[in-house]
């Protein structure tokens, strides 16, 4: 379930 | 957003800031790694280049500023302004040894070979190991300032709070980033240690934390 291109997390 | 990623993102910011006011209050940087700061500011600038590509939140863009700014703004007082206090052969740790394995590793293992994905995989590798120059220093010289440790304590109490996020987030919302959370896991394998001499030391003692 990982998007790539997106990390919410810093 | 959850209570142990706030509380991870706040402790991380707290870190950042008691290191900046420890340099800025005493006009010195003596016992910083100046290698550990500029690892961080190539780690936030590795990672945040998706503030050109995504927008996702408020919180987000404003937090990667500040940490941008604020590591950059150390690195600068460290390196310019106060780089006649920076003991510089106690900061002897050899960047190639991280640097080689880490950039080597982020080609093999990432979500996408583009250079964007790259990055991001290179600067979470590169956040696991980069206060390695900065634990090298304290065990060559045998001593850190309260400060320092308080600084290393929001640190690593930032790695443990991230942990207990993804472990909330796997349960609420079943996300699991195995890169970031192996990673993670190994970043704060390396507080553990600090963790006990920072409570049996610099806690019950007073003053700076010397090295048995």
């Amino acid at each position: 379930c990982h998007r790539v291109g997106v990390k919410d997390e810093l | 957003m959850n209570i142990f990623r706030l509380a991870g993102d706040v402790c991380h910011l707290v870190a950042i800031i008691i290191l900046l006011l420890k340099i800025w209050r005493s006009r010195s940087c003596a016992g910083i790694s100046g290698k550990s700061q500029v690892l961080f500011a190539i780690v936030f600038t590795t990672r945040y280049l998706d503030l050109f590509t995504v927008f996702i939140s408020p919180y987000n863009t404003i937090m990667k500023v500040v940490f941008l700014a604020l590591s950059y703004a150390t690195v600068y007082l460290i390196y310019m302004r106060f780089r006649n206090t920076f003991n510089s052969e106690n900061d002897s740790f050899r960047l190639e040894f991280l640097l080689v394995p880490v950039i080597g590793l982020s080609f093999l293992e990432n979500y996408a070979f583009t250079p964007l994905e790259i990055l991001w995989t290179f600067s979470i590798f590169l956040e696991s190991v980069a206060i390695m120059p900065q634990l090298f220093m304290i065990t060559k010289t045998g001593e850190a300032e309260s400060i320092t440790t308080h600084y290393l304590f929001f640190l690593g109490l930032y790695r443990a709070l991230y942990i207990a996020n993804w472990v909330w987030r796997y349960h609420t919302e079943g996300f699991f980033d195995q890169i970031a959370v192996v990673s993670g896991v190994v970043q704060t394998i390396f507080y553990i240690d600090f963790f006990y001499l920072y409570v049996t030391k610099v806690l019950r003692g007073r003053g700076k934390m010397t090295l048995p």
